[in-house]
């Protein structure tokens, strides 16, 4: 993995008490193929790793410290800097607050959306989840299934209107006093205007304070592609990532938190209804450098 | 007119950028560099695009699309969750009834909520023959009940919807061992294995194939959701290495948005 080919880069140097440019360009060739390897995006990983450069070189090594140690270090911190320190929870207001999902066509929408409202069931909180995607087969019978399971109250899809479905449900919240609704939409490409609109629309007539993006984690180079566009029609407060439990190193969460400045909040950590934690940056990190 | 000057740096960096944003990664990325540094831009290019075709052009191990007299002719979609293996079973289906074969799906997603209703919904809509299961019972059940069904109805294909699954989780991977076994037991001599990579997939594509040829042999893959901004890249290093071939993509979320792959047409993409 990175730190030990980082150790191994130093150790075969002499020891000379502060770190050279070419030390840390030996270092910085494989920051930047395990950073890619990685999946951090190819523009991320060149700032990345200057900005790395610009922090080692010179750096003093003592005695009792191995150089590479400072090395791995600096990137370790860096990394953890660069993905988010504090936990920043839900924001939550409105008469009933609404939380809207959005993303790619597969991410995890649905299961996300049970899996949250699980969460928040448990936060005492009365969740309303609300199907608002007409266009996959099954898919408002997918979320109903999961609402039953879990106790948790369901408001089908509109089949003719997205954002009818929306509606509906904001009112059936404020009539039964259910808290928060939480919105679950189609999968959606962000280059298809049409689609892009309908989310526009559904966020000016409902306000949601909470728009948050599933991503699947192990998403490639494309992970800025969508997110920038997410973020730029919709405001963005939060991402979640979904599939952690799987192998992959996640560098798209590094890629999206640097380009958007977002959040993120939750991953998804599995098929199963409690399969939703919360974000920690240092777990992240240690993922990414492998 | 032909330049003599080698490539310049600039430009080499210009074509690393497009193949590391494509998500070829940085090893097949410095490879293909390192190989037209020595050229000049035009040779250059046109080398580097001649080396990618080549890494694509695969021969299928067999290909199921030749009808032959062995019937039904199985073909088994697997993958990680969400990548459209239930949208592709849908549309092979579909592509294969227009060529004048008489298929079946069978739904043998028994895990995901809806996963039977979802392939129900696109089987009543096209009028495609279906065999399913119970939510929550045996996949291996519904591929043994849907291959005696295929085989009563002499059918052509038998279409089977698998549930996404993490190469990670060696149970849900075990269960491939018993599908195979079924199958094995039916002498089914036509079985061919379709692994559904999505588009946006980074380099887990290639631990994706990997480990799922360990468990079941993979005779070909799908790349679904090329109609995004994603250039499904990833597919080099995986047929690179691999050498399984891509046979089919996914261009949307229609039934009849599926194309047969086409090498030279995915290499030009990148270069877009
Ligand atoms: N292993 C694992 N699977 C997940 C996770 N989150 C979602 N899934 C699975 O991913 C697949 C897709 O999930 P969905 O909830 O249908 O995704 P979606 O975004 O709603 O899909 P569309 O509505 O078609 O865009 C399903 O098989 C889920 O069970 C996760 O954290 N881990
Ligand atoms: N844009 C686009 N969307 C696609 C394509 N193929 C599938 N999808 C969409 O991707 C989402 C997931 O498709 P599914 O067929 O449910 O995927 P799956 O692999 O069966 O999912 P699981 O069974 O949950 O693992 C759906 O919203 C599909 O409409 C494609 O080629 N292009
Ligand atoms: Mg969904
Ligand atoms: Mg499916």
């Amino acid at each position: 993995n990175l730190t030990s080919r980082i150790t191994t880069v130093f150790t075969s140097l002499k020891r000379k008490g502060y770190l050279s440019e070419k030390d840390v360009d030996n270092a910085i060739r494989d920051i930047r193929r395990a950073l890619l390897q990685a999946d951090v995006n190819f523009q991320v990983v060149k700032e990345f790793c200057q900005n790395i450069k610009q922090q080692a070189v010179g750096e003093r090594v003592y005695k009792s410290l191995r150089p590479g140690d400072v090395v791995v270090k600096i990137v370790h911190d860096q990394l953890v800097e660069l993905l988010g320190q504090e936990y920043s929870p839900l924001k939550l207001s409105g008469m009933p607050p609404v939380i809207m999902l959005v993303g790619l066509q597969g991410s995890g929408k649905t299961t996300t959306a049970a899996k949250l409202a699980n969460s928040l069931t448990k936060q005492n909180y009365k969740p309303l989840l609300s199907a608002c995607d007409n266009r996959r087969p099954a898919a408002s019978e997918q979320l109903e299934i999961l609402a039953q399971k879990n106790q948790i109250d369901f408001n089908p899809v509109d089949p003719l209107s997205a954002l009818k479905s929306a509606e509906k449900a904001v009112e059936i919240a404020r009539k039964k006093y259910l808290n928060p609704v939480i919105l679950d939409t189609a999968g959606r490409l962000h280059i298809e205007h049409q689609l892009m609109e309908e989310l526009k629309d559904i966020k000016s007539k409902l306000n949601p304070s909470d728009i948050l993006l599933v991503v699947d984690a192990m998403t490639g180079q494309d992970a800025v592609n969508l997110a920038e566009s997410f973020n730029k029609e919709l405001g963005l407060t939060g991402i979640i990532l979904t599939k952690l439990d799987g192998d992959t190193r996640g560098g798209a969460a590094l890629s999206i938190r640097q380009v958007t400045g977002v959040p993120i909040k939750y991953v998804g950590t599995g098929e199963k209804i409690d399969d939703l934690m919360q974000f920690y940056p240092k777990r992240m990190a240690s993922r990414i450098l492998g | 007119s032909r330049s003599t000057d080698k490539i310049s740096q600039e430009q080499l960096e210009e074509l690393e950028e497009i193949l590391l944003l494509a998500d070829l990664g940085p090893d097949l990325t410095d490879y293909l560099i390192s190989e037209i540094k020595n050229e000049n831009p035009q040779d250059g290019l046109t080398k580097l695009q001649q080396q990618l075709t080549d890494i694509l052009k695969v021969d299928a191990a067999e290909d199921v699309l030749i009808p032959t007299s062995d019937k039904p002719k199985v073909i088994l979609i697997a993958g990680v969750n969400g990548t459209g293996k239930t949208t592709s079973a849908a549309k092979i289906a579909y592509l294969l009834t227009e060529q004048d074969n008489k298929v079946m799906l069978a739904a043998a997603d028994t895990f995901r909520a809806a996963g039977i209703e979802q392939l129900e919904n696109w089987a009543k809509k096209y009028d495609f023959d279906l065999i399913k299961g119970q939510y929550g019972g045996d996949a291996a059940a519904v591929v043994h009940d849907s291959y005696d069904a295929a085989h009563s109805r002499n059918v052509d294909y038998l279409i089977i919807d698998t549930a996404g699954r993490l190469h990670t989780k060696k149970n849900l991977m075990n269960e491939f061992n018993k599908i195979q076994k079924v199958l094995n037991n039916k002498n089914c001599h036509r079985c061919h294995n379709l692994l559904v990579l999505d588009a946006t997939v980074g380099l887990n594509g290639l631990q994706q194939v990997q480990i799922f040829n360990q468990y079941i042999p993979v005779h070909g893959l799908i790349v679904t959701k090329l109609d995004g901004t994603a250039k499904g890249g990833c597919v080099f290093p995986v047929v690179h290495q691999m050498r399984i071939p891509v046979q089919f993509i996914g261009v949307g979320e229609g039934i009849e948005d599926f194309q047969f792959f086409d090498p030279e047409k995915f290499v030009r993409g990148l270069f877009n």
